[in-house]
């Protein structure tokens, strides 16, 4: 999704 | 992962290993401003609140536990290790640190994704940590000898932003869906805070000669 996305960065 | 993200990851974790051989092996921090690694140490306390919550891959665990662990014991060594407080310029890292902290704050309650807890603190660390790098740059245009590593470690952390900002440009491009503003934008702060020091890093590259800040 979307949200997972963004907070596989660090 | 594109090599971008992968580039910019290593060059923070190189930064970071720099400061660590810099306060481990020469016992020295001089140079190095605290108020910008309490900051750090903030930013990602704050932003890795889901590390035991949510799993996303072992890189991705084991990344955070070496930004959260280096950034606290760094704090410590600084304050609390007999050798290398000595060595602590605190009379020059004057930056008044906790303002920052209150204005990131309410920024993050009022623009953010989400208005839960978890993600509140996520926008809050992104914001203080376009920021944080401040004292550490008011504390380099107040040294005389900026030494190698000072100079390699602010270098790598400029570095691997200006690589996210590559990272999120490639993402944009090639998975759908991909747009995420307040990253973006206090990431483009955050790098558009280096480029003074970058300038003269690279002049003093070109020249052969040593860095140093104009105050």
């Amino acid at each position: 999704s979307n949200d997972m996305n963004l907070k596989d960065e660090l | 992962m594109n090599i971008f993200r992968l580039a910019g990851d290593m060059t923070h974790l190189a930064s970071v290993l720099v400061l660590l051989l810099k306060i481990h092996t020469i016992k020295s921090c001089a140079g190095i401003s605290l108020k910008t690694q309490e900051l750090f140490a903030i930013v990602f306390a704050s932003r890795y609140l889901d590390i035991f919550t949510d799993f996303i891959s072992l890189y991705n665990t084991l990344m955070k536990l070496i930004f959260l662990g280096s950034s606290f014991s760094i704090v410590w060594y600084i304050r609390r290790h007999k050798l290398v407080r000595r060595s602590y310029d605190k009379d020059q890292d004057t930056f008044r640190h906790y303002f920052l902290l209150l204005p990131c704050f309410i920024l993050a309650l009022l623009i953010n994704e989400k208005f839960t807890f978890k993600e509140v603190m996520w926008t809050f660390s992104l914001y203080l940590e376009a920021v944080a790098i401040l004292p550490q740059l008011v504390l380099l245009q107040r040294t005389k000898n900026i030494d190698n590593l000072t100079g390699q470690y602010v270098f790598l952390l400029g570095a691997y932003r200006g690589l996210y900002i590559l990272n999120w440009i490639y993402r944009y491009f090639t998975e759908p869906h991909y747009v995420h503003w307040i990253p973006w934008i206090s990431g483009l702060v955050q790098t558009l805070l280096y480029a003074d020091f970058f300038y003269y890093y690279f002049e003093s590259w070109k020249n052969n000669k040593k860095l140093q800040l104009p105050a």
